[in-house]
C-alpha cells in the first residue's frame, strides 16, 4: 500500500509502489525527484528520402521515444549487504537497482534482448534519468577517459549549427562519464556506464545513455549489412551491463566520479580452485 | 612475453575504428571476438603459473585455477558444482580498493572465510527471474553468493568458500524477504 523505500546508511531510494520504478533519492534528510525507466526509438527503415539507422547512423524515425514500463512487475530483496530492486519491463528487458552496504552510489544492471522485430520495426533502447535539476541546455561526458567535454544542446563551439537532427545531432560518445548541473543547488548528477555507450541530455535535468540497438535495414555508409547481429540461436543478441548513479554536491563530485570509474573500468580478477580439505585444514 | 603477444595483437588489431565503435559487419566482429578469446585465455595461462606457487595449507587443489568466463550470464561450473573453493581475487589498481563479488552457487548456506580464517558477513541473492531464463544459459541454480572483498594496490586476497548442510532456510513468500539469518 505504500511506497517501498530502499537504502543503507547514507542513502534510501523510494519505489513508486504503481510503476515499480525509482522515484526519489533521500541524501541527508533531503529528497530528491528522480525517475528512471527505458524507452525505445523507431529505427528509420530508409525507405524515402531518409537514410536508415544502422551502424553508422543513429536515425530515429520520431524524436519522441516511447516509454516501456507500462507493464513493470518488481520484487524487492532486503540482505545485510545489499538491498535490491528487481524489475521486469518486458519479456526481454529486466533490471535490477542495487545499494550495496556503505557505499554513495546507485547501482543499475539491465539485461536487454533480444530485442524482438518480428513487427519489422528496428529499435533502439535507451536508459533515461529525469530529475528536477536546472541543468540550463548544458551536459558534461568524458573524451575517452580523457578531457570532460562541456555540451551544450543544439550548439556547436566553432560553426553555427542548424538542427535537423534533434535527437542524435546530441548524442556523445560516452566511456567513463555523462553528467549536469544544477549550480544554483550545487547538485550534480552524474552516470557511469562500465562499457561505452552513446548519451545525452535532450532536456534539462534529464539524462539518457543507449544501451542495445536492432535494427533491419542497411545505413548505406559502408557496412553493408543491417545492424542485425543473431547470436548462435539465431534470436538476437541479449547484453547485460551497468550503470552507476550518483548525485551529490558538485565539488564532491569529481573525487567519487573518478574513483568509481577507475574501479568500473579496472575490476578486480577473480580464478577459483576446486579444493579438498577438512575442518581442521582450515583452521 | 611470447604468450602475452596474442593479446597485445588482439587489442591493437581492435583500436580499428570498425572494432571501437561497433560498425564491422558481423562475421568480422566474430573474428574481433575469437583473438580476444585467445589473447585472454593465453594471459589467463600466465596467471595460472604464478598462481601455482600459492599453497593453500594442507588443502589440496583440484585440477589447478579456474576462470568463470559466463559470470556475465550468473553462469559459473566450479562455484555450482563444488562445495569447497578457493577463490583469488586480484586487485588491478595501485590502491586499495573495497570491492563486492558476486558468483552463482547451488547450496543454499555457505561459510565464507577471508585469509585470516575469519568467517565474514555474506549474503545469498535470488538470481532474477529473467536471468535465470536468459536463452542459452548453462546453469540450473537460482542462487547467488556475495561478499565484499577489500584489495591490497596490485595485490590478491585468498577468501575460502564452503557449503554448510546442517541448515533450514528461511523464505517469507509473502513479504517478498528473502532472509538468511
Amino acid at each position: 500500500e505504500h511506497d517501498v523505500t530502499l537504502g543503507n546508511e547514507l542513502l534510501q531510494v523510494i519505489i513508486d509502489r504503481n510503476s515499480g520504478l525509482l522515484k526519489a533519492m533521500v541524501l541527508e534528510n533531503e529528497t530528491y525527484n528522480i525517475r528512471q525507466s527505458f524507452y525505445w526509438y523507431e529505427g528509420q527503415p530508409g525507405f524515402g528520402r531518409e537514410k536508415a539507422s544502422g551502424a553508422y547512423a543513429f536515425n530515429p524515425i520520431s524524436n519522441r521515444a516511447l516509454d516501456l514500463s507500462g507493464n513493470t512487475t518488481f520484487r524487492i530483496v532486503k540482505g545485510d549487504i545489499v538491498e535490491e530492486l528487481q524489475q521486469t519491463f518486458t519479456p526481454w528487458l529486466s533490471q535490477v537497482i542495487r545499494i550495496y552496504k556503505g557505499v554513495k552510489h546507485l547501482e543499475f544492471e539491465w539485461v536487454v534482448g533480444p530485442i524482438p522485430v518480428g513487427d519489422w520495426r528496428g529499435k533502439e533502447i535507451v536508459s533515461r534519468f529525469e530529475s528536477d535539476l536546472e541543468s540550463n541546455g548544458t551536459f558534461y561526458t568524458d573524451s575517452n577517459g580523457r578531457e570532460t567535454m562541456q555540451r551544450i544542446r543544439n550548439f556547436r563551439p566553432t560553426w553555427s549549427l542548424n538542427v535537423s537532427e534533434p535527437v542524435s545531432g546530441n548524442y556523445y560518445p560516452v566511456t567513463a562519464w555523462i553528467y549536469i548541473k544544477d549550480p544554483l543547488r550545487n547538485l550534480q548528477l552524474t552516470i557511469l556506464p562500465d562499457r561505452a555507450e552513446g548519451a545525452t541530455s535532450l532536456y534539462d535535468g534529464v539524462l539518457e545513455l543507449m544501451v542495445h540497438r536492432r535494427l533491419l535495414y542497411d545505413d548505406v555508409y559502408g557496412v553493408s549489412e543491417p545492424l542485425n547481429e543473431r547470436g548462435i540461436d539465431g534470436k538476437g543478441l541479449v547484453v547485460r551491463g551497468k550503470h552507476y548513479l550518483l548525485l551529490g554536491s558538485i565539488d564532491g563530485a569529481v573525487l567519487e566520479m573518478k574513483d568509481l570509474a577507475q574501479r568500473a573500468l579496472m575490476k578486480p580478477v577473480i580464478t577459483f580452485f576446486q579444493a579438498n580439505f577438512t575442518d581442521n585444514d582450515v583452521e | 612475453n611470447d604468450d602475452i603477444i596474442f593479446l597485445k595483437r588482439a587489442v591493437a588489431v581492435l583500436q580499428h575504428h570498425d572494432a571501437i565503435t561497433g560498425t564491422e559487419q558481423e562475421h568480422v566482429a566474430k573474428d574481433y571476438i575469437k583473438q580476444l578469446y585467445f589473447g585472454i585465455e593465453k594471459c589467463q595461462e600466465i596467471i595460472g603459473e604464478s598462481l601455482k606457487t600459492l599453497q593453500f595449507g594442507n588443502a589440496s587443489v583440484d585440477g589447478g585455477y579456474k576462470y568463470c568466463e559466463n559470470l556475465n550470464e550468473s553462469s559459473c561450473y566450479v562455484t555450482e558444482y563444488n562445495e569447497k573453493v578457493i577463490a583469488v581475487i586480484y586487485n588491478p589498481l595501485g590502491k586499495t580498493v573495497k570491492h563486492y563479488v558476486r558468483f552463482p552457487v547451488y547450496g543454499q548456506m555457505y561459510q565464507v572465510l577471508n585469509e585470516k580464517g575469519t568467517s565474514i558477513q555474506h549474503q545469498i541473492d535470488p538470481i532474477p527471474l529473467p536471468v535465470q531464463n536468459l536463452p542459452g544459459r548453462k546453469s540450473n541454480t537460482w542462487r547467488e553468493l556475495l561478499f565484499q572483498t577489500e584489495l591490497p594496490p596490485l595485490g590478491f586476497n585468498t577468501y575460502i568458500i564452503r557449503e554448510i548442510h546442517d541448515y533450514v532456510p528461511v523464505v517469507d513468500h509473502n513479504s517478498g524477504i528473502f532472509s538468511q539469518t
